[in-house]
């Protein structure tokens, strides 16, 4: 099973 | 003082209808650079960056840094009002809380202004670093619009992979499967037709097709898109606004438990 990523979990808060 | 006069007004009105339904609010930033704008999506799985380049505008003044929220329906349903040969001028005044859209018929016989109000977001600018990818595809844009299209109507998500033979929409749903593949191709007549794959390592990735299907809504930008795509990163979908700049979209994709 796959979970939906979000923009988090990939870039940070600047 | 903000005063940006576009002579190719079109490009704003079909900037707006490819973000408007991705993104409800959002911050349009101006500065010495450009006109431009970060926002996620509601749930952020999404982020779409914009960027008109100062030197794209016939007349660009900004005094000083400037963050003007907008509902951009709002926005939409003014830009509505521009004919599609008309010149769009932007203007601020420093803390005002009012932008005012000017539409300038071509023979300049019509001259309209248009305010709207603007709005407090608390928005989140993510720290997007330049990556390289495993692999980039370009392709014609109204082709990959297609692709999504047909795929939706079969499955939810598409598996994205891209081999030496090509790169590959695969989905699945209640009532069967579907694979596209598109091989490189560049012997065409028109470079805007091309398919070219520049791949350093193969990449498969899975990705929400609604998604895809709303950045889909930037194809009358763009003759062709480019889809850079890497293990453990966001899909960059971007359409290129000729000598201005671009839209990109990222999509988080689907992580395996």
């Amino acid at each position: 099973d796959s979970i939906q990523g979000t923009m988090y979990d990939f870039y940070e808060k600047c | 003082m903000l005063e940006l006069r576009l002579v190719q007004g079109s490009l704003l009105k079909k900037v707006l209808e490819a973000i408007k339904e991705l993104v409800t609010d959002a911050n349009f930033d101006c500065s010495a650079t450009g006109f431009s704008l970060q926002a996620m999506d509601s749930s952020h799985v999404a982020l779409v960056a914009l960027l008109l380049r100062s030197e794209g505008f016939e007349h660009y003044r900004c005094d000083r840094n400037l963050s003007m929220g907008m509902n951009l329906g709002n926005v939409s349903k003014m830009l509505r009002c521009a004919g599609s040969d008309d010149i769009i001028t932007i203007k601020a005044d420093d803390g005002s809380d009012t932008v005012t859209f000017m539409f300038e018929s071509p023979n300049q016989d019509k001259i309209a202004d248009f305010e709207m109000k603007l709005m407090d977001i608390d928005s989140e600018h993510l720290g997007i670093p330049d990556a390289e990818y495993q692999a980039i595809v370009r392709m014609p844009s109204g082709e990959f619009a297609r692709i999504c299209k047909d795929l939706s109507s079969i499955g939810d998500t598409v598996i994205i992979s891209v081999t030496k033979e090509g790169v590959k929409f695969s989905t699945a749903g209640d009532i069967g499967t579907a694979n596209i593949v598109c091989r490189q191709n560049k012997t065409v007549d028109k470079p805007e037709e091309a398919t070219v794959i520049e791949m350093q390592e193969p990449v498969s990735l899975t990705f929400a097709l609604r998604y895809l299907n709303s950045f889909t809504k930037a194809t009358p930008l763009s003759e062709t898109v480019s889809i850079s795509l890497s293990s453990d990163l966001p899909v960059v979908v971007e359409y290129k606004i000729a000598d201005m700049g671009y839209v990109r979209y990222y999509l988080a994709p689907k992580i395996e438990e």
